[in-house]
């Protein structure tokens, strides 16, 4: 929240669109504010009014550089958007840089998206640390409704629940990478960095430095589903595959290859699987093995065929995965191999299986991957 | 006019930038208190996203510094 709280003291606020961006059809513009002021109605009793004339409490506009405010935009990319917080005369002002390009689609920027984002400071938001807010500043998209539980916790300490409208489900928080209970969906290479998938996130992890960068997978691939299973690079094709579901898709360094989503029983799985837990290339072999519920497949890459024989019982295989509770692990969510060992991750612990002496080496937590 | 010492142009970047989002006082300093207030704003943001906060501007601060972001400050009172 802003110093002080600032807010409206009353529930129906005014708003007038005083121009519009050339970027998309006036009715678009107009859809992309409703919605966005919806956003901040649906979780509070506030009510906004459209004006078509006048002085509005949010007056809504595009400029662009120095656009009457004394508050500059910077060209196009850097600065999207600002708005000021509740108040008289330029309180709760909204300002767009028409230096960007609009969109209501994926593509960047989003209206809708920065329009609730800039509404909840029009309403007296501050900004918020959690990278799965809308209230973060940096620009992500994400399809879906908007607002964390730490938005909807904000904006109704400010002015209380909705008192008639039911629960909306909030969008989940950004994963902790230290919890020490921490699980991944998937990890892989990619070109010498480590990405780590878990939720609607990935850790992006560089060599050189300790720190992983979250991101929001939509944001960086927006064609990408919310949520990703199981992932691989084959060094030598130079791609990564991820896998979702019964799709995967096919990155070329970030950029996705035309042609997928292709459908995994392409691969040789039979259609009673549905699902892919962990992939991992073998680069000493050539192979990839996948991992699906308690069974694994050996995939040969050159003749693009599943090796006979196969799926094997990930237990026989792999002994001496043992569980704190001294059960044996059966599953596995991720995989990823390295001079000669394979990780394989359950739940909050990852197990270092040597490949050629077929046993367990080490077992570690799963957030050492994240220099925890 | 020549540049102060030989600030780069990614410490002149990281300078509007935190000027902008973190309160950074405008106008010129002494040169050892402007590193000095420069690296406690550097820390400050390296916090707010969860960096290691090593009030160094390294490469990871950079990126973020240079992402597409609202207007609006993240810590300064905004007026």
């Amino acid at each position: 929240l802003f110093p002080k709280k600032l807010k409206w003291q009353k529930t129906l606020v005014t708003f007038r669109i005083t121009n519009y961006t050339p970027d998309l059809k006036k009715e678009d513009v107009d859809q992309a504010i409703h919605d966005a002021l919806k956003v901040w109605s649906v979780v509070t009793p506030l009510k906004f009014k459209k004006l078509h004339e006048g002085i509005a409490d949010i007056m809504i506009g595009f400029g662009r550089r120095e656009h009457g405010d004394h508050n500059p935009f910077d060209g196009p990319e850097g600065l999207l958007a600002h708005a000021y917080a509740p108040g008289e005369g330029l309180g709760g002002d909204t300002h767009f840089d028409e230096d960007e390009t609009w969109t209501k689609d994926s593509h960047t920027y989003n209206l809708f998206l920065v329009a609730a984002h800039e509404f909840g400071h029009a309403l007296g938001m501050g900004h918020s640390k959690d990278p799965g807010s809308l209230m973060y500043p940096v620009y992500s998209y994400a399809q879906g409704f908007p607002l964390s539980e730490d938005d909807i916790k904000g904006i109704q300490e400010l002015y209380g629940p909705n008192p008639d409208h039911k629960k909306v489900k909030p969008k989940p928080e950004a994963p902790n990478k230290c919890d020490p209970e921490l699980s991944i969906d998937a990890v892989t290479e990619l070109r010498g960095e480590k990405l780590v998938f878990k939720d609607r996130f990935f850790w992006r992890l560089h060599p050189q430095f300790t720190e992983p960068e979250l991101t929001l997978i939509q944001s960086t691939w927006p064609q990408l589903p919310k949520k990703v299973n199981a992932a691989y690079e084959n060094l030598e094709k130079d791609i990564v595959i991820i896998f979702s579901g019964i799709r995967m898709w096919a990155l070329n360094g970030y950029t996705l290859v035309p042609g997928y989503p292709k459908y995994i029983h392409r691969l040789g799985f039979p259609k009673s699987v549905r699902k892919i837990d962990a992939a991992v290339h073998i680069d000493d072999t050539g192979k990839t093995l996948f991992f699906t519920d308690e069974d694994y497949w050996s995939y040969n890459e050159q003749s693009g065929k599943m090796d006979p024989g196969y799926p094997k019982s990930i237990k026989d295989d792999f002994p001496g995965m043992q569980e704190r509770d001294g059960d044996e692990v059966d599953e596995v969510d991720a995989a990823s191999y390295k001079n000669g060992y394979l990780y394989l991750f359950h739940e909050n612990l990852q197990y270092e299986y040597s490949y050629n002496k077929r046993k367990v080496a080490r077992i570690m937590r799963t957030n050492d991957l994240l220099n925890c | 006019e020549p540049l102060p010492g030989n600030k780069t142009e990614k410490w002149l970047f990281a300078e509007r930038y935190l000027r902008r989002y973190y309160g950074m006082q405008p106008g010129l300093l002494g040169t050892s208190k402007s590193s000095d207030v420069m690296t406690e704003k550097i820390r400050a943001m390296q916090s707010f996203y969860k960096l290691e906060v090593t009030g160094k501007l390294d490469h990871n601060t950079l990126q973020v510094m240079k992402k597409p972001r609202c207007g609006v400050p993240d810590v300064a009172e905004y007026n």
